[in-house]
């Protein structure tokens, strides 16, 4: 990956990481 | 049946948790199903929006930007900001992945604007760290700076050091 894809997917990293915690309760 | 609905939600949830994203599937499928059969608009919206996130773990960023857009439009339907604005952020989490930067800066650039309105500072800073990112990537490098210094200002607000 380059410099620039490292950088990009951060955000998207720490969106994941909530999102695996992260579930529509009934 | 109702019943039936809400325990393939549990289901669902807690095969998500125990990150059996294929069993998590299956079970609120059924949960949208069913949702479906009694018109239960908020159990669809949580069905899609469950999906949309076990199909991100699946690797499948298609799939997923189709259920968060059914998701977006239910929320929408339903009159929940918060939500609406939650689906934005998914939306363009998952085009960023699918790396196409112009729809996650539409969908970024609405979470922004919803987080402005319900004064939602942790989502405002989100938003805006995501759209640096996104605008870097597509090489607008002036447009990268504003929202990395918003970003900034932010942070220092809500001390998050992180």
């Amino acid at each position: 990956p380059t410099r620039m894809h490292v950088i990009q997917v951060d955000s998207v990293q720490r969106w994941m990481e909530d999102l695996r915690h992260m579930t529509e309760v009934e | 049946r109702p019943a039936q609905g809400r325990t393939y939600g549990n289901l669902g949830n807690t095969q998500y948790l125990l990150s059996n994203f294929c069993n998590a599937v299956d079970s609120h499928k059924m949960r949208l199903l069913i949702a479906k059969e009694f018109g239960d608009l908020a159990a669809e919206r949580r069905a899609y929006c469950n999906l949309g996130n076990a199909y991100i773990f699946l690797g499948e960023f298609e799939k997923a930007a189709e259920h968060y857009k059914r998701a977006l439009q239910l929320a929408r339907h339903l009159r929940d900001r918060a939500v609406e604005a939650q689906a934005c952020y998914s939306l363009g989490n998952t085009y960023t992945l699918l790396q196409d930067y112009e729809r996650a800066i539409d969908y970024h650039l609405k979470h922004l604007i919803i987080a402005q309105d319900l004064g939602d500072k942790v989502g405002e800073g989100r938003a805006c760290w995501s759209l640096g990112n996104a605008h870097t990537a597509l090489g607008n490098h002036d447009q990268a700076m504003h929202f990395a210094e918003r970003h900034l200002e932010i942070s220092n607000e809500t001390g998050d050091r992180c």
